[in-house]
C-alpha cells in the first residue's frame, strides 16, 4: 500500500458517499445514471469473488464488502424510493454494448482461462467503460447539479491516482499488470473532457455547463 | 506473468 493508492480508494469511498448524500439531501437521484450504477454493481461483484478465497487484509475485505453493498443499495434507492425522480429517456446509453465488449475484450485478455480470472478481467473491461452512460447522460442534459460534478470529480480522481500508483510500483516493486493498466488509462482519458469544464467552471463557484 | 500480483488492490 502506498500513498497514492490509499487516497485513490478514499477518493472512491468518498465519491460514494457525496452521491448517497447527494440522494439524501435531495431526495431526487436526477443526473445520474441507472446504467452506470449497474455497471458498478456488476463490476464488484464480479471483481471481488476473491473474497471468498483469497484473504488480503482487513482494509481490502471491508473496502471490497463496503463497495458492493453501496452499488446495491444505490440501485435500491433509485429502483424504489426515488424511482420518480429517474428519467429514463435521458440514460439511452446502449449498455450491451459494454456488457458484451468487456466480455469479448476478457475473454481474449484473460491471463488465464479460470473463472474467477477471467470474471476479474470482465470487470477491468467493464470498469474502464461503465461511466460513459454517465458522461452521455451529461452530455445530453449539458449541465449538472454541482454535488453530482463533485461525485464525479472524486470518481475521475480516485482512477487518475490508481495509474501514479501503478507508477510507483513499477519503480519499487517492479510490479506491472498490463491490463489493468491499459485499462485505467483508457478509463481516465474518458474524464478530461469533465475534468476540464470542472476545473474552469465549477471550482471558481461557476455552475456546470458544457459549452 | 500471471497477473495475481495486482490483485491486492480494488
Amino acid at each position: 500500500m502506498n500513498i497514492f493508492r490509499l487516497v485513490a480508494d478514499l477518493m472512491h469511498l468518498g465519491s460514494i458517499l457525496i452521491l448517497l448524500l447527494k440522494m439524501f439531501t435531495s431526495r431526487s437521484c436526477a443526473g445520474i445514471s441507472f446504467k452506470t450504477q449497474a455497471l458498478y454493481l456488476i463490476v464488484f461483484v464480479t471483481r471481488y469473488l476473491d473474497l471468498f478465497t483469497h484473504f488480503v487484509s482487513v482494509y481490502n475485505t471491508f473496502m471490497k464488502i463496503f463497495f458492493i453493498s453501496s452499488a446495491g443499495y444505490i440501485l435500491y434507492m433509485m429502483r424504489v424510493p426515488l424511482k420518480d425522480t429517474y428519467n429514463k429517456h435521458l440514460d439511452a446509453f446502449r449498455w450491451e454494448f459494454l456488457l458484451g465488449g468487456a466480455g469479448v475484450l476478457a475473454l481474449v485478455f484473460t491471463h488465464k482461462y479460470t473463472v474467477i480470472e477471467t470474471l476479474w478481467t470482465y470487470s477491468i473491461f467493464l470498469e474502464m467503460m461503465a461511466i460513459l452512460p454517465q458522461l452521455l447522460q451529461l452530455q445530453r442534459t449539458g449541465e449538472a447539479e454541482t454535488i453530482t460534478t463533485h461525485y464525479l470529480f472524486a470518481l475521475g480522481a480516485y482512477r487518475a491516482l490508481y495509474i501514479v500508483n501503478w507508477i510507483y510500483r513499477y519503480e519499487t516493486e517492479h510490479h506491472v499488470d498490463a491490463i489493468s493498466t491499459m485499462a485505467g488509462i483508457v478509463q481516465t482519458a474518458l474524464y478530461c473532457d469533465f475534468f476540464y469544464v470542472y476545473f474552469t467552471r465549477v471550482l471558481k463557484g461557476k455552475r456546470f455547463k458544457l459549452p | 506473468q500471471d497477473g495475481h500480483q495486482l490483485k491486492d488492490e480494488l
